[in-house]
């Protein structure tokens, strides 16, 4: 474990009990991509399907525990509790133009041609494209509240913190996986343009919205 | 230099 895979994981943690809170104290999930949120939930599934084989520590066991519950929780929130307020008409993109490349992609490039493997390979790559809908949708409303736009920015600060992490294993440990750096590198790519407008708006008070 | 295999990242 090195400080910027914790600062990473912590940015993480941040921005699913951001989101989780923003829809429970607002009772509602209004410029929220539910669809982002099912392909988040079938991420950490298809990743941490080891909870219960390989124990790693008590902190791995922890977190892929925590990051499991919180993205189950934050789907019923939106598609059960608080479905009044989901904002279907706006959250339109095509999910299968995601998942079925991506389960494709999983089987031609994997480091071991394994059930497990594949899983995490396809959980991987899912990851990396999985904040598309949810990209889509402020695309389409043209604006994003806040919160919104907070949960946003650590949630993408946690993918661009793990590349630090593996380039400090590199030259530290010896330790790299392509699969997951190239996925790493295009999944923080995707939030550049977000970036860009969180600090020039966000940072300076204004709401965060896009150039009609 | 090689990859882990265990996955001990999240």
């Amino acid at each position: 474990m090195n400080i910027f895979r914790l600062v990473g994981d912590l940015s993480h943690l941040l921005a699913i009990l951001l989101l989780l809170w923003k829809i429970w104290k607002t009772r509602s999930c209004a410029g929220v991509s539910g669809k982002s949120q099912i392909m988040f939930g079938l991420v950490y599934i298809t990743r941490y399907l080891d909870l219960f084989t390989n124990f790693i520590s008590i902190y791995n066991t922890t977190m892929k525990a925590i990051f499991i519950a919180v993205a189950i929780a934050t789907i019923y929130l939106i598609y059960f509790k608080f479905k009044a307020t989901y904002d279907s008409n706006h959250d339109t993109f095509r999910m299968e133009f995601l998942i079925v490349p991506v389960g494709g992609l999983a089987f031609l490039v994997n480091h071991d041609f394994t059930a497990l493997e594949i899983l995490w390979t396809f959980s991987i790559y899912l990851e990396s494209v999985a904040i598309l809908p949810q990209l889509f949708m402020i695309s389409k409303t043209g604006e994003a509240e806040t919160i919104t736009s907070h949960y946003l920015f650590a949630l993408g600060s946690y993918r661009a913190l793990y590349i630090v992490n593996w380039v400090y294993r590199y030259y530290f440990e010896g330790f790299f996986d392509l699969i997951a750096i190239v996925a790493g590198c295009v999944q923080t790519i995707l939030y550049c343009d977000f970036f860009y407008l969180y600090v020039t708006k966000v940072m300076h008070g204004k709401k965060l919205s896009l150039p009609a | 230099l090689g990859f882990h295999d265990i996955k001990d990242e999240l």
